[in-house]
C-alpha cells in the first residue's frame, strides 16, 4: 500500500458560535471526508469550543467556500500538510 | 542508549532497541519486562525505573495511545532518561527513585504507531480488524469499562472514536489493565500522555458529576500546571475532562480511578493547534522539559500523599 501523503490538504479551525453553526459543521462532516483534530469526533462540537479539522486537497476549496457562504470565521491552521510534515523532522542532529 | 537522540522522533524499531540497552545499560535502576503483545504481535515492553527496594508504590505513566500524537511517547523516552541521568545527582530525582517506582509503557498502540511511520501519519486508531466491516481499529482511549460507549464515542467501526466491540476488547489495552489490576495495590498513580492542546484533565470524563476528590485533584492539577508553566510560559488549562473539554467515555483515566487509583490524570502536550499532531522536532526538548516538571510534582505529591 503506497504511504499516504498530504499535499495540497489543509487544517482548518474554525468556533462554532450558536448551535446552528454546529450543525452546520455536523452536515459538512456527513459530505465531506473530515479528520477531526480536536474534538475527537464530531459528536463532540459544541457552541465556543474550537474547531480543528483536516481535509483533503480536492475539498479545501469547497470548505472554504461554503464556510464563506455560510458567514463563518475560520483560520487555516495548516496550509500545506505535506510541506508541514517535511518540517516535522527539523533537529539536524539527524 | 549511549548516543540515542533523545530530540528527534524515533520509529518502533529505534524505540524498542532502546528499551533493552536503556535497561541493560542501567541495571540498578531500570529492568524490562514484556506485558503483552500488540494486534500484530508486537512486544510491549513496559520499563520499571527505580532503586530496587521492599514495599513501594508505583506511579503508571503510558505514552502513545492515539498513533499520530508523536510527542507523547518521545515524552516517556525523555522521562526515562532524565530519571537515570540525574539519580544520585538530582536531590529530587534520586529521593523519588528510592523510595517509588515508575512503570513506563512507551508506547500502548504500537501497531497504530508503526502504521504513521509507515502508511498514513494521520492515523489514531489500533490496527485490530472488525468483524463485518472493512474499516480497521478501536480508540483505545475509548475502549475501557469506565461508562463504556455512553457518550463521546461511536460504536461504528469505521469512526475515530469507534469503542470496540467491548470493553478491553483490544489486546493492547487488555494487557495494560490486567496489569494494573495485577498491581493496583500498589500504583498510587496514572499518568496517560496524549496531544494536543494543552490541557492537564482527570477524571470524570464519562459523566458530568465530579468525583469525590475533586478538590484535591483539582488543586493538585493547579500546582502541577503552575510548575509546567514556570519554564516556558506554557498556558495549560485544567479540570476535570468533561467540565474543560467534552463527554467522552471509555477513558484509561476514568478506568484506573474507579479501580481506585486516585491520582488519575490525562496530559494533552503541545501546542494548541499552530502544528497540532505535526509538532516540530525543535520543540521536544522544550516540551519534555517542561512536562517533567509536572510529572515531578505529581509524582513528590503522591510520595507524600499515598
Amino acid at each position: 500500500v503506497q504511504p499516504h501523503t498530504f499535499h495540497g490538504e489543509k487544517v482548518f479551525r474554525v468556533i462554532p458560535q450558536n448551535e446552528e453553526e454546529v450543525e452546520f459543521i455536523k452536515s459538512l462532516a456527513t459530505n465531506i471526508q473530515v479528520d477531526f483534530w480536536f474534538p475527537d469526533s464530531v459528536t463532540q462540537i459544541r457552541p465556543a469550543l474550537q474547531v480543528d479539522f483536516r481535509v483533503e486537497f480536492h475539498q479545501a476549496l469547497d470548505v472554504q467556500s461554503l464556510l464563506a457562504q455560510k458567514g463563518m470565521k475560520y483560520e487555516v491552521l495548516i496550509d500545506n500538510l505535506e510541506v508541514a510534515l517535511e518540517r516535522e523532522f527539523d533537529n539536524n542532529a539527524r | 542508549a549511549i548516543g540515542y537522540n533523545y530530540e528527534k522522533y524515533n520509529n518502533w524499531d529505534m524505540i524498542a532497541a532502546w528499551t533493552a540497552s536503556i535497561a541493560a545499560e542501567n541495571p540498578e535502576l531500570v529492568s524490562r519486562s514484556q506485558i503483552g503483545t500488540s494486534y500484530e504481535g508486537r512486544p510491549m515492553y513496559l520499563l520499571k525505573v527505580g532503586k530496587s527496594g521492599s514495599n513501594k508504590n508505583a506511579i503508571f505513566m503510558d505514552c502513545g495511545f492515539h498513533a499520530r500524537e508523536w510527542i507523547s511517547p518521545a515524552f516517556c523516552q525523555w522521562f526515562v532518561k532524565e530519571a537515570v541521568n540525574n539519580y544520585g545527582i538530582d536531590s529530587e530525582i534520586t529521593n523519588l527513585l528510592n523510595n517509588l517506582d515508575f512503570y513506563i509503557l512507551p508506547v500502548l498502540n504500537i501497531d497504530g504507531y508503526v502504521y504513521t511511520w509507515t502508511n498514513n501519519r494521520m492515523w489514531r486508531k489500533t490496527r485490530s480488524k472488525n468483524a463485518n466491516s472493512s474499516c480497521i481499529g478501536t480508540d483505545p482511549n475509548r475502549n475501557f469499562n469506565a461508562g463504556w460507549c455512553t457518550v463521546g464515542a461511536s460504536n461504528r467501526p469505521c469512526d475515530d472514536t469507534y469503542c470496540g466491540p467491548a470493553p478491553e476488547s483490544e489486546k493492547e489495552t487488555k494487557a495494560l489493565a490486567d496489569f494494573i489490576r495485577s498491581k493496583h495495590s500498589v500504583i498510587k498513580a496514572y499518568l496517560t500522555i496524549h496531544s494536543y492542546s494543552q490541557m492537564l484533565l482527570f477524571p470524570y470524563s464519562y459523566k458530568n458529576s465530579v468525583t469525590k476528590d475533586h478538590t484535591e485533584l483539582n488543586s493538585l492539577a493547579k500546582a502541577a500546571v503552575s510548575q509546567l508553566n514556570s519554564l516556558y510560559n506554557t498556558r495549560y488549562t485544567y479540570g476535570s475532562g468533561a467540565a474543560t473539554i467534552y463527554l467522552a467515555a471509555g477513558g484509561s483515566d476514568d478506568w484506573a480511578y474507579d479501580l481506585g487509583i486516585k491520582y488519575s490524570f490525562t496530559f494533552e502536550l503541545r501546542d494548541t493547534g499552530r502544528y497540532g499532531f505535526v509538532l516540530p522536532e525543535s520543540q521536544i526538548q522544550p516540551t519534555c522539559q517542561e512536562t517533567f516538571l509536572a510529572v515531578k510534582y505529581i509524582s513528590n505529591y503522591v510520595l507524600n500523599n499515598p
